[in-house]
């Protein structure tokens, strides 16, 4: 939308109203993390601002398009609406975007079939001129998260929105996450030039290697290749398929002695957030012992020379396919992040080979979910993870129903662990975020498949007893490979995670391997989340104020005995009345006082002329009677 | 034993709806499916 007036500050100030679902409150956090590590919008709870959006539970998933002024601002995250991409979604429109096929140059990419749209909802595929609407110099993009799908407002079963390029049929209505082209006009109407969260993503494409440095003090180097004679084959970005391309780095430990070493430093970074996710592929191609090791060197007031510190081990590395690595780090000083190989005892026909390096201040998954030859289950069987511990010590896996015509259905399952009768039952409020990694080399370019669910200690099941209760007290005798048994609880979650079109497009499935990352985290902290700023003590007048409701955000004081409510008010904007219950702002106030002004002088203007016009008439028959008068009135009027 | 496909609770209930189903089916008619526009302007 056109204007800068509906723009909102780089950080925007929210509030999640309670009536909220506690699963809807932890996806939107999510969600605000996207924006975080791909743009330049950040998120704060509101402390007083003027202008505010509240994201509220309603009926449906809306909002508003820009910035209104309006001081709190809405948006509804209602049943059905807590996906990631749906918030992402809807912010969009809050930030000022319209949906992608109301641009001007619509009709040039899709074609819109009115006589299948939904009798009364034809306004819905209207298109904005660009006197209202920018494009932002970016090309029309089938695969934005903001594009209706292909059966937006179908009164039938046929597509309303035919795009004109066939291979975007099925693309269009994604709800993954950001695109590209999401992310430019994003980036571009809000001038970013960098974001919070991202730090660095190197896929040694480039001859600088990202400006990463060999360290002195270590026996070898690890040299930029494209293939090794005994593995792998191709690097991890390009997976052998661009000619003369693909690069990564390689310690060749098939020579040399036992304990060598060659270390591989980043670029100095400098934290902004004080917690960080580092993510990498290896491949072993070497020795069963040769292993890597990850530390960080902080650059201190106290050692300005840097503090070499140990952050994690990494033993017993598959060999013959690359293996993703994530490594939490919690670093508030500038510091480098620093790649160790060793060379353990034995033979080695290779060595080890890095590749993807992705470093943001964002929270790592808990646990990763590694399922090999993908391509050959899928469609054909469903399979199970092997189970997981959650940070609370709750147990669980996951369930992948793969063996469904068109899509990939996702499950949560708690199952009998070591620490059940130390937990909580029914298990509450642990949030289950389940992503399917796209694996582009570069973070910021990924667009994962990302879905959440919330046990809720009171939720039953259809024979009355409590759906997350224990597993072994409501769930079904299982057993893992070994032939160890287990109970399961019953699953909780999709069967429309993913489309199997949409899971073999983008990266999902890579050198055949998936990844699905698991993060199971305890949210009852979301339990209340509304926070009003309130300065003024309410512990005083409870029982002059027990009775009175404020609407709005008013606040009830006493004043000479009498419960009143005092309202909220803004730059431009106020609420009024005995509880807040009216709305005022000056937009209105001005308004109605140019228009009362306009209809006055409108008035008095048709007064002014009708009593010209009488008195002419008055004095001209005067003037017809009596011709003495004519010389000297005649000029009169 | 119950086949794993029948020992699952389902909350998308077997269907894959958009934002626009959500809200089509709770029978709100907003702009373009999903945009609030502001009463104010109308008021005033």
């Amino acid at each position: 939308i056109i204007g800068d007036n509906y723009r909102w500050p780089h950080t925007i100030p929210y509030v999640l109203e309670d009536s909220l679902d506690m699963n809807a409150k932890g996806v939107i956090l999510n969600a605000f993390e996207r924006y975080r590590l791909k743009t330049c919008i950040d998120f704060k709870p509101w402390s007083g601002e003027a202008n505010y959006i509240s994201v509220f539970k309603e009926s449906g998933c809306w909002s508003s398009v820009g910035n209104r002024h309006v001081g709190k601002q809405q948006l509804s995250i209602g049943d059905n609406c807590d996906r990631i991409a749906t918030v992402q979604h809807e912010f969009l429109h809050a930030l000022g975007f319209w949906h992608e096929q109301s641009r001007a140059d619509r009709d040039d990419y899709v074609t819109i079939v009115w006589d299948r749209i939904l009798s009364g909802r034809e306004h819905n595929f209207n298109i904005y001129d660009d006197s209202v609407s920018d494009s932002l110099n970016v090309p029309y993009d089938y695969t934005s998260v903001m594009h209706y799908s292909k059966t937006a407002f179908q009164n039938g079963t046929e597509p309303t929105i035919v795009t004109r390029i066939s291979d975007f049929e099925d693309v269009i209505g994604q709800r993954m996450d950001f695109s590209d082209y999401d992310l430019l006009k994003l980036n571009r109407l809000y001038n970013c030039s960098s974001s919070l969260s991202f730090m660095d993503s190197c896929d040694f494409e480039l001859d600088n290697i990202c400006g990463m440095i060999q360290s002195s003090g270590d026996s070898a180097d690890w040299q930029r290749v494209s293939q090794v004679l005994g593995g792998p084959e191709n690097d991890h970005s390009n997976m052998g398929q661009c000619k003369d391309s693909g690069f990564f780095m390689h310690f060749n430990t098939s020579s040399g002695n036992a304990g060598a070493t060659a270390m591989l430093e980043s670029r100095i970074l400098y934290p902004k957030r004080g917690f960080q996710c580092l993510e990498f592929y290896l491949y072993n191609s070497g020795g069963e012992s040769d292993h890597v090791k990850i530390y960080t060197r902080e650059y201190t007031a106290a050692h300005p020379e840097g503090v070499l510190t140990l952050r994690r081990e990494i033993n017993e590395i598959p060999t013959g396919s690359w293996q993703l690595y994530y490594v939490t780090l919690q670093v508030t000083e500038k510091f480098r992040v620093a790649f160790e190989g060793l060379k353990g005892p034995g033979s080695s026909s290779g060595g080890l080979s890095i590749d993807d390096i992705n470093l943001s201040e964002t929270r790592c998954p808990h646990h990763i979910w590694h399922i090999q030859n993908f391509t050959q289950l899928l469609g054909s069987q469903n399979v199970y993870s092997p189970p997981f511990y959650s940070p609370e010590g709750y147990a669980y896996q996951i369930y992948l129903n793969l063996n469904s015509l068109t899509n990939v259905g996702i499950y949560f399952h708690l199952i009998s662990g070591a620490n059940d009768d130390q937990l909580q039952w029914p298990c509450p409020w642990q949030q289950a975020t389940m992503t399917l990694l796209d694996q582009n080399p570069d973070i910021r370019q990924r667009m994962s498949n990302q879905r959440s669910i919330t046990t809720d200690p009171t939720m039953t099941d259809d024979n009355g007893s409590y759906f997350w209760d224990r597993p072994s007290k409501v769930g079904v005798v299982a057993s893992f490979p070994n032939g160890t048994q287990f109970s399961r609880g019953r699953g909780y979650g999709t069967s429309a995670f993913i489309t199997h079109e949409r899971m073999k497009s983008r990266e999902f499935i890579k050198g055949d391997d998936v990844y699905i990352l698991l993060t199971v985290e305890d949210i009852s902290y979301l339990n209340s989340t509304s926070n009003v700023p309130d300065p003024v003590p309410t512990s005083t007048i409870y029982n002059a104020c027990s009775e009175v409701e404020c609407q709005n955000g008013g606040i009830c004081t006493v004043h000479e005995g009498r419960a009143e409510c005092k309202c909220p008010a803004g730059e431009d904007w106020w609420y009024m009345g005995q509880r807040c219950e009216k709305r005022g702002s000056t937009h209105d106030t001005i308004v109605i006082a140019v228009s009362s002004t306009v209809t006055v002088f409108a008035v008095m203007l048709i007064i002014t002329i009708v009593s010209v016009y009488c008195t002419r008439r008055k004095y001209r028959k005067k003037a017809s009677s009596n011709p003495a008068l004519d010389a000297q009135n005649q000029h009169a009027f | 034993l119950p086949a794993p496909g029948e020992f699952v609770k389902d909350i998308d209930e077997g269907l894959d709806r958009d934002i626009f189903d959500i809200n089509e089916d709770l029978g709100l008619d907003l702009f373009e499916g999903d945009i609030k526009l502001e009463e104010q302007g109308k008021n005033s």
